[in-house]
Order: structure tokens, then sequence, then C-alpha cells
């Protein structure tokens, strides 16, 4: 554990519980993609099943619990509680475009080829391209609320942190996960375009460009 | 090979 994977962690558990709060307090999940969101669920499920099989830490554990329970929360609030304020008809990404591709490629380019490996590999590929119906609706808009950029800069800051993250580990401790790294790198990439114009503008509700 | 690896990042 480094400072930049801790607060790489904390930046993801902001960006979530920012995003569950901001639906619970304004009862409403307008501006948000269902899809990318159940996408994340589906990430941190297939992801923390090592929770049956190994014990890293009670940081590590507790962590992967809050992240699933939080995921699955806000899944909640959009497709039952909310459901009548989720704007459907702009959350009109393709998702199968994204989870076939990456089953498949989960399957040819992994560590191990056993179901835990795989699914693991299945949800570091699929958490680099799960904000894109996110990224797609905001496009289709035109524009975000200023707590939807916040979410997007959260996420966006943990994915860059683990970066240094791993750049720290290699120099240090000789940890080098390349499928981890390509994938983190793909999934920074995807939020550069929006932290320019969240620093840009000002970091308030900005309108996006397509 | 084969073995369960452990991914301790999250």
């Amino acid at each position: 554990m480094n400072i930049f994977r801790l607060t790489g962690d904390l930046s993801h558990l902001a960006a979530i519980v920012i995003l569950l709060l901001k639906i619970w307090k304004t009862r409403s999940c307008a501006g948000i993609s269902g899809k990318s969101q159940l996408l994340f669920a589906l990430v941190f499920t297939t992801r923390y099943l090592d929770l049956f099989t190994s014990f890293i830490s009670l940081y590590n554990t507790s962590m992967k619990l809050i992240y699933i329970a939080c995921s699955y929360a806000t899944v909640y609030l959009i497709y039952m509680k909310f459901k009548a304020t989720y704007d459907g008809n702009h959350d009109t990404f393709r998702v199968e475009f994204l989870v076939v591709p990456v089953g498949g490629l989960s399957f040819l380019v992994n560590h191990d080829f056993s179901p835990l490996e795989i699914l693991w590999t299945f949800s570091i590929y699929l958490e680099s391209v799960a904000i894109l119906p996110q990224l797609f609706m905001i496009s289709k808009t035109g524009e975000a609320e200023t707590i939807t950029t916040h979410y997007l800069f959260f996420q966006g800051l943990y994915r860059a942190l683990y970066l240094v993250n791993w750049i720290w580990r290699f120099y240090f401790e000789g940890f080098f996960d390349l499928i981890a790294v390509v994938a983190g790198v793909v999934q920074t990439i995807l939020y550069c375009d929006f932290f320019y114009l969240y620093i840009t503008k000002g970091m308030s509700g900005c309108a996006l460009p397509a | 090979k084969n073995a369960i690896l452990t991914h301790d990042e999250l």
C-alpha cells in the first residue's frame, strides 16, 4: 500500500458516494447513465468473487463489500426507486458492443485460463470502458450537471492515481501486472478529454461538446 | 499454472 494507491481507492469511493448521494438527495437520476452503472455493478461482481477464495486484509475486504453494496444501491435507485426520473431515451449506448468483445478478449488474453481468473480479467477490461455509455449520454444531451462532472472527475482521478501507484510498485516492489496496466491506461485516456473540459470550464456544469 | 492468483488491488 502506498499513498497513490490509497488516494486512488478513496477517489474511487468518493466518486461512488457522490453519485449515490446526488441521486438520493435530489430524488432524481436525470443525466445519469443507468447502463454505465449496471456495467460497474457487473465489474465489481465479477472482480470480487475472490472474496470467497482469498483474504488479503480487512481494508481490502471491507472496501470490496462497500463498492459492491454502493454499486447495487445505485442501480436500484436508477432502475427501481427513481425509475420515473431515469432518462432512458438518452441512454442509448449499445452495451453489447462492449460486453461481447470484452468477454471474448478476456478468454483470449489472461494470466490464467481458469474461471475466476477469466472473470477477473473480464472485469478489468470492462471497467476500462464502462464509463462510455455515460460519456455518450453527455455528448448526446450536450451537458452535464455540476455534480455529475465531479463524479466523472473522481472516477478519472482514481485511475490516474492507480497509474502512479503502478509506476511506484514497479520501481519499489518489482510488481507489474500488464493486463491491469494496459486497461488502466485505456481507462485513463478516456477521461483526458473530460479532464481538460472540467478544468478549463471552471469545474462547473460544463456544456461538453460531442 | 491454475493456482488461484491473488489480486491485492481493488
